[in-house]
């Protein structure tokens, strides 16, 4: 699974996530990259990617559940990804990223790993495969 | 307002931190290079809906990521690629699954999104649609590498649907047994 996702100095944002599934699916399955709200989400608040078990993510509503905890509960992009990440899906089964109108970038994952990059404006970027710490 | 920012990502999983160099450098050099393609997209000026299609089609054409040429192979040994778009000013979107000609199935959910009422078709409707559209398609043959025929058999072994980046051995523990991820 590969994504990715924008915000512009306007705070225009999008999302785009493209899959071949996994290994040895089943033919005919349908995973979370093509289901809006699921693997792919971009309102006014933030864009989200996501990538990982897909029924996991379909059954978490991964990427709605950033954008409605924004404009819910007010919460911060970071804050709501990091609630989402824990909250939302089985450990080991998840990771994504997003981004928000005010130039937020979040990358949180609870598998071992993820293939991410992220680069900003101001000329911070960042590529990595675990976390960073 | 601050400036524009990009994020995108090649999959994750079980990644383990003996991951084979020859396995992990192609990977990062790929990233590196969409990462550039993002950053150039928005210094020329595009809308996020561009740039964020752009990146993705760069991501689908490297055979290292599992997406356009590089998908895994099904039970059949088929392929079933899948994609969507999202343009969060608009709430506009588009998806497309269960391709298996098409080179970037992103632009195709992008045709969905711009040029039907509908957001999401699949299947043989799907690869109609990309032909009415003149969309780049090859022979299934051409998005099949010998890794992913590899898993396949791998997989198959085990009895066992396979993470993206699980290395082949016994059912992986915790989850369900079994890994299933995309």
């Amino acid at each position: 699974t590969v994504g990715c996702v924008a915000v512009d100095s306007a705070g225009n944002l999008a999302s785009a996530t493209s899959t071949g599934g996994y290994v040895n699916k089943m033919a005919g399955r349908i995973g979370d990259s093509p289901i809006i709200g699921a693997g792919t989400y971009a309102n006014h608040l933030c864009a989200v990617s996501a990538t990982g078990q897909g029924e996991d993510i379909i059954r978490g509503t991964v990427a709605r559940d950033v954008a409605a905890l924004m404009e819910y509960k007010g919460l911060s992009l970071t804050e709501a990804a990091a609630y989402v990440i824990d909250q939302s899906v089985p450990k080991g089964s998840c990771g994504f990223i997003a981004v928000s109108a005010n130039g937020e970038v979040t990358m949180p994952f609870n598998t071992n790993g993820m293939f991410r990059a992220c680069a900003t404006e101001d000329g911070y970027t960042e590529i990595g495969i675990w976390p960073k710490n | 307002m601050v400036g524009w920012a990009i994020a995108l990502h090649g999959g994750g999983g079980d990644i383990q931190l003996d991951y084979p160099d020859e396995l992990r450098i192609p990977r990062e050099i790929a990233l590196r290079h969409c990462l550039d393609v993002g950053v150039s997209a928005f210094k020329s000026g595009k809308p996020p809906l561009d740039v964020v299609e752009l990146v993705v089609r760069e991501l689908e054409n490297q055979p290292v990521f599992n997406a356009g040429k590089g998908s895994v192979l099904t039970a059949e040994c088929t392929i079933e690629m899948e994609a969507s778009i999202m343009d969060g000013k608009t709430k506009r979107c588009g998806a497309v699954s269960g391709l298996n000609t098409v080179v970037n199935p992103i632009s195709l959910a992008r045709l969905v999104m711009e040029k039907t009422p509908h957001v999401y078709l699949a299947f043989n409707a799907a690869e109609a649609f990309a032909r009415a559209h003149g969309v780049e398609t090859v022979e299934t043959s051409h998005l099949i590498t010998p890794e992913n025929i590899q898993r396949l058999k791998q997989a198959k072994e085990f009895n066992r649907v396979q993470l993206d980046y699980t290395s082949p051995g016994p059912k992986a523990q915790g989850y369900h047994g079994e890994s299933q991820t995309g």
